[in-house]
């Protein structure tokens, strides 16, 4: 009896910190430096007795108590009927639904981590495109992808480094059942040249496929977790 | 002698703060929560007699179910609470292996009173 109470406590609790159950994850993430700096910021403020606004996050300069780096489940696409100008494709796939329905979004951040800078020898050849599906990524066939409508939403000459896309309107926005937010993202080589026909151009392609990471920060702001001081108990 | 080491004993049991190290390790919680590892929550406890209710940090509420605790015992006496609370961070992750830094409020006990 009192170890169904005790589960029945923590139970409580972990809906307060918004779980529905104790996570198990298999594998420990790593933890994403932004996300890292942050929290030593806090800690530190804490050590030295300052208050902070918990629901200000002055690193990234918007109002929110809740931040999420979400991992892409999106993959590759290898087809014969790709264009072969096309230097790489891939679907993203984020899942927003553990944003809770009561929580409003203030950030929504895609980071594309493109490796080391490997196109300096190469001049302005590549182009990044990024375009929002309205669609389930996994209803896309992958020998012949349908992936139904597609909106670009931004574009990227000669791509390198880690770049950032703000998509807080594509992710308001979303309205997809499963609370999925889909994007394509494709690289492809400037001026429709083949990829055949450069053989150095090709293998920074296959190294970009093999370096590329991809997530999506999200910040949210819990409305009853960040009152005004004055409708604080 | 005897009056001075009695009064010693009482101040023990006045209400005021004490330490509480949780540990998520003892919860299990370390399996999903990556920092911290535990945080001192500290807890309030002790007696909030009527004769002191006015220098424990107290409440007018306090001080008036104090009064009223003295000439009716059938009030129970004033209690001894947290009076000041402050936050703490947390980076865990869920079971979407999504990693979530989120602040809480009130986790740490600063001060307490009647």
């Amino acid at each position: 009896a009192f170890g169904q109470t005790l589960q029945f406590h923590e139970h409580v609790f972990l809906r307060f910190l918004g779980l529905d159950k104790v996570p198990s994850p298999k594998k420990f993430q790593p933890v994403p430096s932004i996300l890292k700096r942050i929290f030593q910021a806090q800690e530190e403020a804490a050590s030295t007795g300052i208050s902070k606004d918990l629901c200000y996050v002055k690193e990234l300069g918007v109002r929110g108590n809740i931040l999420r780096l979400l991992p892409d489940q999106g993959s590759f696409l290898y087809s014969e009927s790709l264009s072969h100008a096309s230097c790489l494709q891939k679907l993203l796939s984020f899942n927003l639904s553990a944003i809770g329905d009561e929580e409003q979004l203030t950030m929504a951040q895609l980071g594309l981590d493109l490796g080391p800078n490997t196109y300096y020898n190469l001049g302005p050849e590549l182009e990044l495109s990024l375009s929002l599906v309205q669609t389930e990524p996994h209803v896309i066939d992958q020998a012949t992808p349908k992936m139904g409508k597609m909106f670009t939403l931004q574009s990227v000459p000669w791509p390198q480094g880690v770049l950032h896309f703000n998509l807080l309107d594509v992710a308001k926005r979303n309205n997809d059942p499963h609370k999925n937010l889909g994007l394509f993202l494709e690289i492809v080589v400037k001026g429709g040249r083949a990829l055949g026909e450069n053989f150095q151009l090709e293998a920074t392609c296959a190294r970009l496929r093999r370096s590329l990471h991809t997530s999506l920060l999200v910040v949210t702001l819990h409305p009853e977790q960040c009152r005004s001081p004055s409708r604080k108990r | 002698r005897a009056a001075v080491s009695t009064s010693k004993a009482s101040c023990k049991s006045l209400c005021h703060r004490h330490q509480l190290f949780i540990n998520f390790r003892d919860l299990g919680w370390h399996k999903w929560i990556i920092a911290p590892k535990g945080f001192m929550a500290n807890y309030c406890h002790g007696e909030c007699p009527f004769s002191l209710t006015i220098s424990l940090n107290s409440s007018n509420y306090a001080f008036m179910q104090a009064l009223m605790h003295s000439v009716d015992p059938e009030v129970p006496q004033a209690v001894c609470i947290p009076t000041k609370l402050s936050p703490i961070s947390m980076l865990y992750q869920d079971n979407d292996d999504n990693v979530i830094l989120r602040h809480y409020e009130d986790m740490i006990v600063d001060e307490c009173g009647c």
